[in-house]
C-alpha cells in the first residue's frame, strides 16, 4: 500500500490544493510501480494551513497557483521515486521514458505496460539487455495508437552520462556491445528510452520501477492472511 | 496474519545502501506538529510506534487522492466522504494505523474508522476547550494485513499518547515517518522551502510516504 502526507504553510485554498495535488499525483505517484498491484487502501493527502502568509491562492488561473502545482508535482515525483528505491526485494531502480508518441496518455499506457511487465523486470534482475521483452510490452500496451513496430527505437541511458546505448533503431536491431550492456546494467540506476515515432507525436511520459527478485518472492511467499 | 520477514525500520537495521535517502535535518512548515505512539496493532510488534498523527495548529484546507480499486478500505471511504462534506476545508490533522489495513472489514470497519478519526478529533477538542461541531476534522489511513478488522480499542487507547507526543522538530517529523511504516526498509520524508511569485514569504513543505510492495497506484 502507498500512504503519503504532504504539508505545507503556503495559503491555498480547499479548491485550487485539490486540483494542484490531482495533477501533481498524475506525474509522480500514478507513474510508480514496484509489482503492478493496486492496493485499496492508496491514499495522498496534503494539508495547507497558510501558516507562512503572503496572498491567499484562491483560484486556479494565477501565477503563484501554477507555481505551487510546479513545485508540489517535482516535490511529489521525489517521494514517490524513494517509494521505488525501497521495492521490495529491488536491486535497481529503472526509469522508462517513452517519448515522441501521440498523447501523453498513450506514452504514460506504453510505460506503465513495460514498468509491469515480469519478463522485462527479471531481465533487468538478471542484468540481461533484452530490448525484445521491451518491445514485447510496448506491443500489448491496451488502447494505444501509434505504435509501429518499423518506427520504434529502444536504447539504455546509462546512470554515468555517457552515450546512450541503442539496443533498437526504427524496429531494426542494433549490434549491441554486450560488455557495454553488461557495465550499464551492473549500476543500480537506468534509463530506459522507448520512441514510439519519428517525429509524429510529441509527447512524453515518465514511470519508475525496479526490478524483479528472488528476495520478492520471499518476502511476499512469507505472508499469510 | 501478515509476517514481517523485513527488519522494521525503527530497529537500526536499516540497510547500509539506503541510508543516504534518510534526512538527518529538514525545514518543515509552520503551524504543523507530527508525533507517534505505540499500540501493537500486531501482536508482534512489541516495541515500534505504529501509530502516527500529524497535525495543523489551526483549521485548515485538505485534499486528497485515494485508490481507485473496486475494494476501497474503510479509511479510504471515511476520508473521502469527510473530505467532500467539509469541502476541504476545517481540516486538522491526519491519523494512521500501520500494522492492519482495515480493509474489505464490512460495516464495522467503517465504524472503526470513524471512530479513530473521531477520537482524534477530540484530542484536540479537550486540548483547547475548543469547540465541537461534531463534525469530523481528522483524515483516518490505514496500512496493512487485508481482511482484519482494527483492534480499534487498542488504537484509540493510544491517540492521547501520539497527540501528547507531537512536536516539530526533525525527530517528530522522522519518527512519524517511521511509524507509518511496513514492510519498508527505510523511512520516507522530505522537505524543502519555496517562494511564490505573488509572495515575499519563504514557504516550507514537508511529506512522508511509505509503500514497498503492492505498489502500482492509481488514484484519482
Amino acid at each position: 500500500t502507498l500512504l503519503g502526507v504532504i504539508c505545507t504553510d503556503a495559503p491555498v485554498s480547499a479548491g485550487p490544493l485539490q486540483a494542484a495535488l490531482t495533477s501533481a499525483i498524475t506525474k509522480s505517484f500514478n507513474s510508480i510501480s514496484i509489482d503492478g498491484d493496486t492496493s485499496t487502501n492508496d491514499t495522498v493527502a496534503i494539508l495547507a494551513n497558510g501558516a507562512a502568509g503572503g496572498k491567499p491562492i484562491d483560484s486556479t488561473a494565477s501565477p503563484d497557483f501554477a507555481a505551487f502545482q510546479k513545485t508540489l508535482t517535482d516535490f511529489s515525483i521525489d517521494l514517490a521515486k524513494l517509494v521505488v528505491r525501497d521495492g521490495e526485494g529491488a536491486t535497481k531502480f529503472v526509469t522508462i521514458r517513452v517519448t515522441n508518441a501521440a498523447s501523453y496518455k498513450d506514452a504514460h499506457r506504453v510505460a506503465s505496460t513495460i514498468a509491469r511487465s515480469p519478463l522485462v523486470k527479471t531481465a533487468l534482475y538478471g542484468k540481461d539487455a533484452n530490448w525484445g521483452r521491451i518491445l514485447c510490452a510496448t506491443g500489448y500496451a491496451e488502447n494505444v495508437e501509434g505504435v509501429v513496430p518499423e518506427e520504434t527505437s529502444v536504447s539504455f541511458i546509462p546512470s554515468d552520462g555517457s552515450a546512450e546505448l541503442k539496443l533498437l533503431v526504427r524496429g531494426e536491431p542494433e549490434q549491441v556491445d554486450e560488455a557495454r550492456a553488461a557495465k550499464i546494467l551492473e549500476a543500480e540506476d537506468l534509463e530506459i528510452k522507448v520512441q514510439l515515432s519519428e517525429g509524429k507525436g510529441g509527447e512524453e511520459a515518465v514511470f519508475w520501477t525496479c526490478d524483479f527478485s528472488h528476495e520478492y518472492v520471499t518476502i511476499n511467499g512469507d505472508y499469510r492472511t | 496474519s501478515q509476517t514481517r520477514s523485513y527488519a522494521a525500520p525503527g530497529d537500526g537495521t536499516i540497510p547500509a545502501a539506503k541510508k543516504k535517502y534518510i534526512p538527518s535535518t529538514g525545514t518543515y512548515p509552520l503551524g504543523f506538529k507530527a508525533g507517534s505512539a505505540h499500540v501493537g496493532v500486531k501482536a508482534s510488534n512489541t516495541r515500534f510506534d505504529d501509530l502516527a498523527l500529524i497535525a495543523s495548529d489551526a483549521p485548515c484546507a485538505g485534499a486528497a487522492v485515494f485508490t481507485t480499486n473496486k475494494f476501497q478500505a474503510a479509511p479510504v471511504t471515511v476520508s473521502r466522504d469527510l473530505l467532500k462534506s467539509r469541502k476541504g476545508e476545517g481540516i486538522r490533522s491526519v491519523i494512521i494505523n500501520s500494522g492492519c489495513a482495515n480493509a474489505v472489514t464490512g460495516k464495522g470497519g467503517i465504524e472503526d474508522a470513524k471512530l479513530m478519526g473521531r477520537e482524534t478529533d477530540q484530542a484536540f477538542v479537550k486540548d483547547s476547550n475548543g469547540e465541537d461541531d461534531g463534525q469530523s476534522r481528522s483524515i483516518v489511513m490505514s496500512t496493512g494485513v487485508i481482511g482484519q478488522r482494527l483492534p480499534i480499542q487498542k488504537i484509540v487507547s493510544k491517540i492521547p499518547t501520539a497527540y501528547y507526543n507531537l512536536g516539530e522538530t526533525h525527530e517528530h517529523w522522522l519518527g512519524t515517518a517511521k511509524a507509518i511504516c511496513t514492510t519498508d526498509t527505510f523511512p520516507k520524508l522530505l522537505s524543502k522551502t519555496f517562494t511564490l511569485p505573488g509572495s515575499q514569504e519563504e514557504y516550507h513543505i514537508a511529506g512522508m510516504t511509505k509503500g514497498a510492495g503492492m505498489i502500482h497506484p492509481n488514484m484519482a
